[in-house]
């Protein structure tokens, strides 16, 4: 099996105001690939709490034009996943 | 030539393998290796045992790994026994706490997981068992164990991240380290788990939204803990009961070890808040390791100076 790689997937950090939100992250869930990063899974996801998640890049757009639509607070912490693995090893080997 | 290890860098399994015998071997008188246990995939755990050879005396456990991809984890495990090792003798704290306890450290807890994670799926998070019934791969070794195991129906799942594995410890990892903990329980009065990321420092119960009877004095020692660590480099870090704190959750590491008796039962779960997660650049392993060293040492010194 070849190694997986993450080019153009994002991480999003979404903060649900609401029940209203939170349901709507819930339903992204369902129908798009989400890694949950924080919380560990989507049935910790609650209004008022920071959700961190993993989603590829075909399916980022979607999730940004819902998350736009309905007003709600987000920021995307990576950019390109891939590109941040590569960048973790960034100490000098001895 | 193979590249060394490091404690500046992330390590493979086949480094800290190698690393663990260099211990034993650099310090024959203070660190041993225990073969707890076997994982799925046949790969072997092993504890280091810091601490001199005599009598029995109170001890620590602590375990690194249980979750694939948190790979600062394993790197304080490492940190943690270089530096025990280093300065004994020298630093006056760890000199006292080596004189009168031992440790008793799981580098990488979720071998199988790990070796995925470094070869196929930087993003994996469960162990590699495979599961009947399901094309899924893998069960959260931290819903594994017998603390309302089964409370959380949502755990059930072999497609999900937090999947609980068919019955409680059932799966070779945890059943090694549950019973190496239960035959070492008379003098083990410490133990913590190491995850990230988040920054927090979290105590019992994660099952419940119950105080355990000693809530007082763990959340005393979490918020001197928590404030010792920010002196390093200013890290805030929150500290309180995992459901309060995080969320409800089921058959954690940590409500078992305490519900089974060990009263000072405290999860870290180390840098940072979300830039990176999990893919916390090396060049913060250092600085991580560090200011962690002083929030165990503290807890450790604290519970020498208050059991009996």
């Amino acid at each position: 099996i070849a190694p997986v790689r993450f080019d153009g997937e994002k991480v999003f950090r979404v903060k649900p105001q609401d029940e209203k939100q939170a349901n709507i992250i819930n339903d992204l869930a369902k129908i798009n690939e989400l890694d949950f990063w924080y919380p560990d899974a989507i049935h910790h996801v609650a209004a008022n709490m920071t959700v961190d998640f993993r989603v590829s890049e075909k399916e980022s757009q979607s999730i940004q034009f819902v998350l736009d639509q309905n007003k709600m607070h987000y920021e995307i912490l990576i950019h390109d996943l891939q590109e941040e693995i590569e960048k973790q090893f960034d100490v000098k080997e001895d | 030539i193979p590249k060394r290890h490091s404690y500046a860098k992330y390590n493979n399994w086949e480094k800290i393998v190698a690393w663990t015998e260099k211990m034993v071997n650099k310090h024959p008188e203070m660190v041993s290796r225990i073969k707890i246990g076997s994982t799925v995939e046949d790969n072997p755990l092993y504890v280091l045992k810091i601490g001199k050879k005599d009598k029995r005396r109170k001890s620590v456990f602590m375990d690194c790994g249980i979750h694939a991809r948190e790979w600062v984890s394993p790197a304080f495990c490492q940190w943690f026994v270089y530096q025990a090792t280093k300065t004994y003798g020298k630093n006056k704290i760890m000199t006292k706490l080596l004189d009168q306890m031992n440790f008793y450290v799981l580098p990488v807890f979720n071998v199988d997981g790990y070796i995925w994670s470094w070869t196929k799926n930087r993003m994996w998070r469960k162990n590699r068992s495979k599961n009947k019934n399901s094309k899924c791969i893998g069960t959260d070794l931290n819903r594994n164990f017998n603390a309302s195991w089964n409370s959380f129906s949502d755990t059930k799942n072999p497609c999900k991240e937090t999947f609980r594995g068919p019955a409680p410890e059932s799966e070779k990892e945890t059943k090694a380290v549950t019973d190496f903990i239960r035959s070492h329980l008379k003098s083990i009065k410490v133990y913590i788990t190491f995850h990230s990321y988040s920054q927090m420092l979290l105590l019992p119960y994660g099952y419940t939204s119950k105080l355990p009877p000693n809530y007082k004095e763990l959340a005393k020692v979490a918020k001197i803990a928590t404030d010792v660590l920010s002196t390093q480099y200013e890290t805030r870090y929150i500290y309180g009961p995992i459901e309060s704190t995080i969320y409800p959750t089921s058959g954690s590491s940590l409500d078992w070890a305490y519900d089974l008796g060990i009263k000072y039962a405290f999860a870290f779960e180390l840098r940072d808040k979300g830039k990176f997660g999990f893919l916390l650049p090396e060049s913060q392993i250092k600085p991580t390791c560090k200011e962690t060293m002083l929030a165990v040492k503290f807890i450790a010194k604290y519970v020498l100076q208050h059991t009996s």
